[in-house]
């Protein structure tokens, strides 16, 4: 469902960074696979490349067959928007806007009537323990708050691809074990699900750990 | 060294959010300590309290005896920026300097000469692994990168009490215990530390473990 060819990309800020080479990556329907690897080894930038929210310096990402770099940006949109569920590593929430309203505009961008996108939201903060702070602002939040934030607004569109940058950074051993478990209900759903993390126990309810390092993929146990 | 007496914090955003309420704290100088709890429960606002980052609703913070909010702004400052170093959940670079710039800065709001500041802060991202990073902005820096920059600036001026909010939620296990190794060491050199955690390698590090629930103390043990 996921597949990368020769895959790399370089930043250049004045100075040259590669962060990504040559990497070869196959993802199958309804799996769920970690990627792991030292800090500033290439994750995000690798998740953020397959989730077409960058372009790639070299290679091309697959996604059902189709070309990303061949997509119109309405088909683009609609594959961020609709396909993905995107998790950020920061979260990248809107300051001034509600929690509520951060979770609901995904829906909102993807078309979804507005009562029903209210619902949802709802309900999805509700099941991360959210209810309460649906009128906060993000810096009212707390770190953890404001990851499984992320996560609803990620999940509001029922996505079939689920990418999420290490999830659990912030959560306690009970709240990281409860985000485990909707990820793994949403699994038995039938979703694709591929989750950056530095966490022994996100890595061990995996079906495969994709390791990787200094920009290239070393490893892919299942 | 550090004693708070009924601490408490109440923020009023139009709607209240009690998050400390009572809390009597002792730590002893040269002690290494945790604080752990649930996603949401007061960890930040009590270290931010104890930091003289904020201003509690209710009750004192003594550092040394002293009252943080007897003291002068003048005072105040000097503890901030050399009595303590605090590491922030999300780190607080500031965007616009470089790495370099953003360790120097702290040392240069101490007063240190800037050729001492210079050489502190080369050495300290060379132990950090991010010497090649010096002259980047935090945002081209990966999360576990930006992570150890904002450890750098606060050991640059040496300072007593080391106050760190979740130092290692973005960093991987390689990573982190390096990090905890640096910290560890610090330790040995007689600093006191206190650390926000939700890593049980970390807390397995520490001499005691404060555990912290709906903004109270729940327990405190060795
Ligand atoms: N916009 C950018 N400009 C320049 N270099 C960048 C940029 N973004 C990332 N990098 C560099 O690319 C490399 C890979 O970064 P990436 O964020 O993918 O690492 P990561 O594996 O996600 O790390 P972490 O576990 O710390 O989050 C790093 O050396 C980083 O400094
Ligand atoms: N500026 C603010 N305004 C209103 N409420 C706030 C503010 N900052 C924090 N809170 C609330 O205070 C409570 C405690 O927050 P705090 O950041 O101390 O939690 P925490 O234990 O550090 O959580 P985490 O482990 O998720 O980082 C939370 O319910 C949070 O929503
Ligand atoms: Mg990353
Ligand atoms: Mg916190």
């Amino acid at each position: 469902i996921i597949r990368t060819e020769k895959l790399g990309k370089v930043y250049d800020n004045g100075y040259r960074t590669c962060a990504l080479a040559e990497v070869d990556l196959e993802i199958e329907p309804y799996t769920f696979s970690c990627i792991m690897g030292p800090s500033g080894h290439g994750k995000s930038t690798l998740l953020h490349l397959l989730g077409g929210l960058d372009r790639p310096s070299s290679g091309d990402v697959y996604i059902n067959g189709a070309n990303l770099a061949g997509m119109t940006s309405d088909q683009l949109a609609d594959f961020r928007n609709r396909t993905v569920g995107f998790v950020f590593q920061f979260f990248n929430l809107i300051p001034v806007l509600s929690v509520l309203e951060n979770v609901q505009i995904a829906s909102m961008l993807a078309g979804m009537p507005d009562r029903e996108q209210k619902e949802r939201a709802v309900r999805l903060l509700e099941s991360l323990g959210l209810a309460e702070k649906a009128v906060a602002r993000p810096n009212q939040l707390s770190g953890g708050q404001r990851q499984r934030v992320a996560v609803a607004r990620a999940l509001i569109n029922d996505p079939d691809i689920l990418m999420m940058d290490e999830p659990t950074g912030n959560l306690d051993s009970t709240s990281e074990s409860e985000l485990l478990d909707l990820i793994c209900s949403l699994h038995g759903k039938g979703k694709t699900i591929l989750v950056v993390t530095h966490s022994e126990t996100v890595a061990a309810r995996s079906q495969r750990i994709i390791r990787i390092r200094d920009g290239r993929i070393v490893s892919a146990e299942i």
